[in-house]
């Protein structure tokens, strides 16, 4: 699986449709400060499923959804779609006929969300099943938030050992 | 389940082992079972020794000597078992000039094989990206993205 | 110590209301009674509005939103109650470059009048500096001073 | 009061002695990652009565006796001395009349610590004392350790009630 497409709206700072395109290599998100970068670290791990509020920068899930500025009012939706190509063969159990794996996450102001595999809706256990075991899950350790690069250094034994079973 | 971790916890610590004295240009990297005679429910301790230093305990490790053994960690697990990319924020924020040459180096050479995404500040991190992408608040509040040119 | 409370507090928050919208270029701030009854024993929290954006809780500001809220408070505090020198480890190191320059300014401006140690890796805060400090560990393990010349 | 010296000697990674003039306006350190910077900021919070190893990144206070590398064995004892003129008035109660305060801490490998202002020992209770209310203690608002500069934002509210205290 390779990752391909990011698409929000509404999520956070990102009032209007925003597209990131993704290649192989390296990609740079560079900005000033207040910009909207962490944000979409922040879309990524919740369309993976994160659901605690304090892991998203949050004190509740609805704090995502878009909360108004001066160019702008409330709005009472956010969606994220993440999409995988699935071309290098190790696609997850059940989705090897796929071209590619769009996973979608959308919630409301009642605080709803609604998760959706290349758009059949699915709870949120299935997408955490597709990233079972690969590191990309919402905590998987393919993904570090701004300032915590130094935990996983100061993780004690039983979480390391977590960390280790989880790429076994 | 017993052959798997041990086979990934090896392999971890084999890894480990040879990307920690890279970062730091010499020194020495090993995970350890707390408890050797419980392989299936022992924790696992974090063992680094600095080049020309005595292996001191984590704690007292300088914030970029911290931020470079994680990151070293992250890329050992990596490469036993890659996930399909890398989203890292401001990881290279604590680090000297020479440690994020060092960290780019290693970036670029794993990039062949895997998508890494990283949010930097830092001009030299830029110049290490195939793909830039800018964001932007010029509407109050809003985030939107523009194509960014390095400056040469 | 009642009058002594509310007249530090009037002023730091008097303080605060200039100092954030200097280093933000706009915005509010204010820090407030939870408890205005009870001035004796009242918490006390902190607002913000950052220039553009609605009154979001704390815990969503970037991190060097973060930062550079906690610069102006500090900064506040000082100018209405001096200690006899300010010392930062890094506090530069989450701020994108016109913020540096922004954070620069102030401290070169108060250093009139405070003395002000800085430890960083931020070529522009060094050029800031009346005196540098080089350290290095050229012999394994130990710290030592070293002149520093900073390249024009 | 205005800071004027710090000499260390057997303080975490300063085997040797060294010494620090600071003069008026603005004094940066700078060096490579690991080089000990942030020991110095240590060091002037030990000096000023910093008792909880934690607070020191050590697990035991002894952990700031230099321990030894490749270059040289371990030694048996720290000491740090924190000179401040006394040019502009608002010396600390009881020091009026002195030119220079100069505080020293000295400890052994057995963790007993001796404090001295002007080389006349005294209690810890002594040095906390002086530095009272101005922000410059061990914990006080002068000084923030690395990657700590945005807890001051998150504190509680009763927190930050006493740091609004100590200015008071
Ligand atoms: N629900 C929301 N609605 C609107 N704006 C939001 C929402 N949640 C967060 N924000 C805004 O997003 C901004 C933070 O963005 P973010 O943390 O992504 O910045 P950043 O680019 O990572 O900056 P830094 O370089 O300082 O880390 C805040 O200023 C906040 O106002
Ligand atoms: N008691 C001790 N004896 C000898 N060396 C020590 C002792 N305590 C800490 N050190 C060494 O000091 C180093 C850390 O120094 P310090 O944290 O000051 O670095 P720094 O210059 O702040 O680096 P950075 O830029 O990464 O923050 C560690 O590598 C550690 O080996
Ligand atoms: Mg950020
Ligand atoms: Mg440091």
């Amino acid at each position: 699986m390779k990752l391909k497409k990011l698409e929000l709206i509404g999520f956070k700072s990102f009032y209007d449709k925003t597209t990131f395109d993704f290649s192989a290599g390296v990609t740079a998100i560079v900005g000033p400060n207040g910009c909207g970068k962490s944000n979409i670290v922040d879309a990524v791990r919740w369309v993976l499923g994160e659901h605690a509020p304090s892991y998203l920068r949050s004190k509740v899930l609805e704090d995502v959804i878009f909360a108004g500025s001066d160019a702008a009012g409330p709005l009472g939706m956010a969606e994220v779609t993440l999409t995988f190509a699935n071309d290098n063969g190790n696609a997850p159990p059940g989705y090897e006929s796929y071209a590619e794996i769009a996973i979608t996450r959308r919630t409301f102001r009642d605080g709803e969300s609604e998760f959706s595999i290349n758009k059949v809706p699915c709870r949120l256990k299935d997408i955490a099943e597709l990233f079972l075991d690969t590191g990309a899950g919402a905590r998987g350790y393919a993904i570090v938030a701004q300032g915590k690069i130094g935990e996983i250094v100061e993780a004690r034994p039983d979480e390391m050992r977590m960390i280790i079973e989880e790429a076994a | 389940t017993r052959e798997r971790f041990s086979k990934a916890f090896e392999e971890i610590n084999a890894k480990f082992g040879e990307v920690f004295p890279r970062l730091f240009q010499g020194g020495r990297a090993a995970l350890r079972l707390v408890d050797e005679e419980n392989l299936l429910e022992s924790g696992i301790g974090i063992f680094v020794q600095l080049p020309g230093k005595k292996s001191l305990p984590l704690g007292s490790l300088s914030g970029g000597e911290k931020a470079l053994t994680a990151i070293s960690l992250i890329f050992s697990i990596f490469l036993v078992k890659p996930s399909p990319f890398c989203l890292l924020d401001e990881v290279d924020a604590p680090l000297d000039d020479a440690n994020v040459d060092r960290f780019n180096a290693l970036v670029r050479e794993m990039s062949h094989r895997y998508q890494y995404l990283l949010v930097t500040h830092n001009k030299r991190t830029m110049e290490l990206a195939d793909v830039l992408y800018g964001i932007t608040m010029e509407k109050h509040g809003i985030s939107r993205t523009v194509s960014v040119k390095l400056n040469a």
